[in-house]
């Protein structure tokens, strides 16, 4: 049978800021074909292809809050794969190689970890489980 | 390839999206 994609609307304009992107305004509707837990989706139009931040979607029938999961407190050991300087508050600054205990997988590519004291947001995309090459 | 997600990561929500501090 046919393939039924989930619709989302932009919540806010976006702008590309690399080649397969897509830039889109607020309230355009969007397919989504691909959710890389990196955060970036992969979203289709009726005239282009390219990958938008879920950051920046909200699903069209409501909240989709059962796609995300609980957090753990218990913790998941990972490590970071490459530094990254916080920019919001709410974010963790760390350096490479630094294992951390992931508490909370977010959607959004925007995990929770922890390291020791520290809570903060880190990009997915630059953790990787310990022990795992990568 | 197109298939490949961008390498950067993806922004913040947009301010007024925020969630609280975890």
């Amino acid at each position: 049978g046919p393939i039924i994609l989930q619709t989302y609307r932009l919540i806010a304009e976006y702008k590309k800021s690399s080649k397969h992107e897509l830039s889109m305004k607020a309230g355009d509707l969007v397919e989504v074909v691909e959710k890389s837990t990196s955060g970036w989706w992969f979203c289709q139009t009726e005239s282009h292809r390219g990958w938008l931040p879920a950051t920046y979607l909200e699903p069209l029938e409501g909240p989709d809050e059962s796609e995300d999961q609980e957090p753990n407190y218990e913790g998941e050991l990972y490590q970071t794969t490459k530094p990254y300087k916080a920019e919001q508050e709410d974010e963790i600054s760390l350096e490479q190689d630094v294992t951390i205990e992931v508490i909370h997988k977010l959607l959004d590519g925007w995990w929770v970890v922890r390291k020791g004291e520290q809570t903060g947001y880190y990009p997915s995309m630059l953790l990787q489980k310990t022990g795992e090459k990568r | 390839s197109i298939r490949e997600p961008p390498t950067n990561p993806p922004p913040r929500p947009p301010a007024e999206h925020r969630r609280k501090r975890p």
